[in-house]
């Protein structure tokens, strides 16, 4: 059973996850049919830069957080952003949107100049935690437990940070127990989404190099 | 606008809670 404090730990990062989003205007300019593949790059990085600010909000409700060293609160966040960013877009495309939402967004982004290469590995991520029907306790609690990253580059005190994703790993497992009894695996397929992760954090370095080039 | 900031500023702008300007 998750203890009262453990609970209570869920339910405050739950909340702080809802509450930090990408405002909907923004997010409905995504589903607008007629850009063309300049104004698509100015909107999925205008995108990426509003989810880093939604990210930064939520990260500082994160229990812990704020009282770890300021410069490695900046190097977790520089060093996650965009694997929260993929994470967070993956439940996007998961969630039940209207009729032909997804193939919207999908088809924007296959005509933004990012090169095939790149673009076949997220939607690979995109659907293989499609296929772990998360909740989004889930999401909240993966995310954070993302960013408290310890080896992380430049962060300092990566026992203080560990110490903190120490917490987050037990709530995860427990809840992971409660909702899915007869799936004994879901915990571990969870965490093997972020080894996914941090693959796709290497293509986009090489994403962005080779858009701007393009 | 925010967009033209590098990743690092965007951060330590949001952390210091003063994105509204």
């Amino acid at each position: 059973e998750l203890s009262q404090e453990q609970q209570a730990l869920l339910n405050y990062i739950v909340d702080a996850y809802n509450k930090h989003r990408i405002p909907p205007d923004q997010a409905k300019k995504l589903l607008q049919e007629q850009f063309n593949a300049e104004e698509n790059f100015q909107l999925l990085t205008e995108m990426a830069t509003s989810h880093v600010q939604v990210l930064v909000e939520f990260t500082k409700n994160i229990p812990g957080f704020q009282s770890l060293d300021h410069e490695d609160q900046i190097a977790l966040l520089k060093g996650s952003a965009v694997e929260a960013m993929f994470l967070r877009s993956a439940q996007v495309f998961t969630r039940k949107l209207p009729q032909g939402h997804t193939e919207v967004l999908e088809d924007r982004i296959r005509k933004s100049g990012i090169s095939e290469e790149f673009i076949t590995p997220m939607f690979n991520f995109y659907k293989s935690i499609g296929e772990l029907q998360m909740l989004q306790e889930e999401h909240a609690l993966l995310t954070a437990i993302t960013i408290l990253t310890p080896d992380r580059p430049y962060v300092r005190d990566q026992q203080a940070v560990e110490g903190l994703q120490e917490t987050m790993l037990e709530v995860l497992r427990k809840f992971c127990k409660l909702q899915h009894p007869q799936e004994a695996q879901h915990f571990a397929r969870l965490l093997g989404r972020l080894t996914e992760l941090r693959t796709l954090n290497h293509h986009h370095a090489e994403m962005l190099t080779s858009w701007r080039m393009s | 606008p925010a967009s033209n900031l590098g990743l690092e500023d965007i951060i330590r702008k949001a952390l210091m809670g003063n994105m509204e300007d």
